[in-house]
């Protein structure tokens, strides 16, 4: 299909000329904001002779507070059908991903696949992709669900039951995210959730920011127990590739509930799929 | 039962965090993967037992019903390897669904069914992106496309829906999926 949009019945999505993320409008609200999408990688911290807590299977610390920037690299083009429009963005040989908006759903589904993380530099990396809504005004405060449950408010830097002294201004600020995550803007008039099909680790470190951890690689133990570094490899002896979805939905703060709920029963109580192959004609079958 | 019972069990020692947060050992993470593997091909007899009573009329047997556990890396025999297919959609939620289907596919043409077996619905045919292709697969792929349209399921029931090739099939050839076990 030619041109940067693909659109259904509930959603429109926008790419610029280069295919990088650049709006979504919700076609029954009217509401359009602009958005970006990034892919990067905190560096494990490794340790050294003065502080040696390394990034590793039970511990989350990056090298630095500023992730390196995944950049896209191909832009795969849009395919456009009656059920479905999707586009195809390769960020490198190991990070890519698949938009699409169907006909009938509610949201903006985005496929993420990721890894191998490569190692060979002997640098342990936290791969994130990064929703950006500019000038959002959401002050810091995001909601993550409590294991599917009950929905928190978190704020950067602050928790509502004792005095904070943060040492750790990424990883400090991330929270669990089993079924979603959400901002709201400055206004309180707008709603931008993420849900995803596995949980995660979120947060929202920039105003507009929506970050999730997608994927971890790491060459040191984190001397909480494990004994080896968080570095699974697949059958094949290399890297896992790990593949997954995220859920995009932008509302109106009175009706986003409505929606986002209903779809979060609909990912994790996904239909069972199961084949057969009779060699009988549908008509015969039924 | 005994497979429910057998799938439960693995599933119970899968819920200790070192079975699904990646703080095991990769000894361990392998047999998590093969206890699941096991469980999983469990559950299929049930699966397979419950369809054949609620599926065939009196005196017919059921076909046999198989999972697709790549499905997600867009490897499914049943629906590459043949010109035709049915699939069953289970919704375990107590409210109707609209489902998107998307299964993997050789040809580039196909006709689809709805659950009364005669009336036709729309179906798009999209390819298989090039970061499915670049994923190792256990063996070759034969699909190139993906068959994509959507499907109304009932409240905590079932539909079949049917897939027939219209064009491009007179190469395939069926083999039943083997049982996956971890090595």
């Amino acid at each position: 299909k030619a041109g940067n949009t693909i659109s259904g019945k509930y959603y429109s999505v926008t790419f610029d000329n280069n295919g990088n993320l650049q709006s979504i409008t919700n076609l029954t609200s009217g509401l359009t904001v602009p958005i970006t999408q990034n892919f990067l990688y905190y560096k494990g911290f490794p340790g050294n002779s003065t502080d040696g807590q390394a990034s590793g299977a039970y511990i989350f610390r990056p090298d630095g507070n500023t992730p390196i920037q995944i950049p896209l690299t191909t832009w795969g083009g849009i395919y456009a059908g009656s059920v479905v429009q999707e586009a195809y963005q390769q960020f490198s040989s190991w990070a890519s991903q698949v938009v699409r908006v169907y006909a009938d759903k509610p949201y903006v589904e985005v496929q993420w696949t990721i890894g191998p993380i490569p190692i060979d530099d002997n640098v342990g990396k936290e791969v994130v992709t990064r929703y950006n809504i500019p000038n959002f005004g959401n002050n810091g405060v995001f909601n993550t669900d409590a294991n599917g449950r009950e929905i928190l408010q978190r704020q950067l830097n602050y928790r509502p039951t004792w005095n904070l002294q943060q040492t750790e201004p990424v990883a400090g600020n991330y929270f669990p995210v089993n079924a979603g995550i959400g901002i709201t803007s400055g206004d309180a008039k707008t709603l931008f959730s993420v849900l995803v099909d596995r949980s995660e680790g979120g947060t929202s470190l920039n105003d507009g920011d929506v970050e999730l951890m997608l994927h971890r690689r790491l060459v040191k133990d984190d001397g909480r127990g494990v004994g080896e570094a968080l570095n699974e490899l697949g059958s094949d002896g290399n890297g896992l590739i790990v593949r997954g979805s995220h859920y995009l939905l932008l509302d109106s703060l009175s009706s986003a509930a409505r929606v986002y709920r209903t779809v979060a029963q609909e990912v994790l109580l996904t239909p069972q799929v199961i084949f057969s192959n009779s060699n009988t004609n549908s008509a015969q079958y039924v | 039962a005994v497979h429910l019972q057998h799938l439960a069990e693995v599933l119970g020692v899968a819920q200790h965090h070192d079975g699904i947060s990646g703080t095991s050992k990769q000894a361990v993470a392998y047999d998590y993967a093969q206890r699941l593997a096991d469980g999983v091909n469990a559950g299929q007899n049930v699966i397979n037992d419950a369809f054949h009573k609620l599926l065939p009329k009196a005196g017919t047997p059921a076909p046999i019903q198989g999972l697709c556990t790549y499905l997600n890396i867009s490897i499914c025999n049943y629906t590459e390897t043949t010109s035709s297919f049915e699939v069953t959609f289970y919704n375990p939620l107590g409210r109707p669904v609209l489902f998107v289907a998307r299964l993997p596919v050789a040809g580039s043409d196909y006709i689809v069914y709805a659950s009364d077996g005669v009336t036709p619905v729309p179906n798009d045919i999209h390819p298989i992106s090039q970061d499915t292709f670049r994923i190792p697969t256990p063996e070759p792929r034969a699909a190139k496309n993906e068959l994509v349209f959507s499907v109304n399921i009932p409240a905590a029931g079932f539909v079949t829906y049917f897939g027939k090739q219209l064009s491009d099939g007179s190469s395939l050839k069926f083999k039943p999926e083997s049982p996956k076990v971890s090595a």
